[in-house]
């Protein structure tokens, strides 16, 4: 069955290419690879950045830096972020994203799986293309190599096919 | 050339589709 215009197999390079752009941000945890963002420490840290009065110490606060292999709490956190961007989303940037296969926490949670990680970091940039500093985010990946830029370019695109305003 | 796209480089195609990402408006479509 079609999932839309990436397939699984585009979906794991979307998760490279997206991991690649959260490097960019230079956050404080560390980011290298898949198993760094499941526990969700990460993605909060970059929401923070995005936009640091929504995604307040207040909220980050909640989510448990000390998850390690826990995946009880890394899906705890990754609930509370999955709510903080579909609440962004709605809230402040005055949309919804429908018919989008949410991401599956429990697969990144526990499997650490990089087409369900993909989806999630995949709203994160929508969140940042979006925001009130998105030309910072817009440029930034602008200056991405081309095929990076092509991934996201197309990642976008399939969000902007699923948001209503 | 299979980086050509309608008469446009692939980098032409990347830098139009960023491009209005940075004029769009929030809450617009496309």
């Amino acid at each position: 069955m079609s999932t839309g215009v990436l397939d699984s197999v585009d979906r794991v390079e979307l998760c490279e290419s997206l991991l690649t752009w959260i490097q960019t941000f230079g956050v404080e945890a560390p980011c290298k690879t898949v198993e760094d963002l499941t526990s969700g420490v990460v993605m909060a840290q970059v929401l923070q950045k995005i936009d640091g009065v929504y995604f307040s110490d207040g909220w980050i606060s909640r989510i448990k830096s000390e998850a390690g292999d826990n995946w009880r709490l890394k899906i705890s956190n990754l609930k509370k972020i999955l709510k903080g961007i579909l609440d962004y989303n709605r809230e402040i940037l005055g949309q919804q994203i429908n018919d989008f296969t949410l991401p599956d926490l429990n697969l990144i949670g526990e499997h650490s799986d990089e087409a369900e990680l993909g989806r999630m970091l995949q709203l994160i940039l929508g969140c940042a293309v979006n925001c009130e500093q998105k030309q910072e985010y817009i440029q930034t990946i602008m200056m991405m190599e081309e095929s990076v830029q092509h991934v996201v370019m197309t990642a976008i695109q399939e969000l902007m096919s699923k948001e209503t305003p | 050339d299979p980086n050509m796209k309608g008469g446009q480089t692939s980098e032409g195609v990347l830098a139009n589709f960023f491009n209005s990402l940075l004029t769009k408006k929030a809450g617009s479509p496309g």
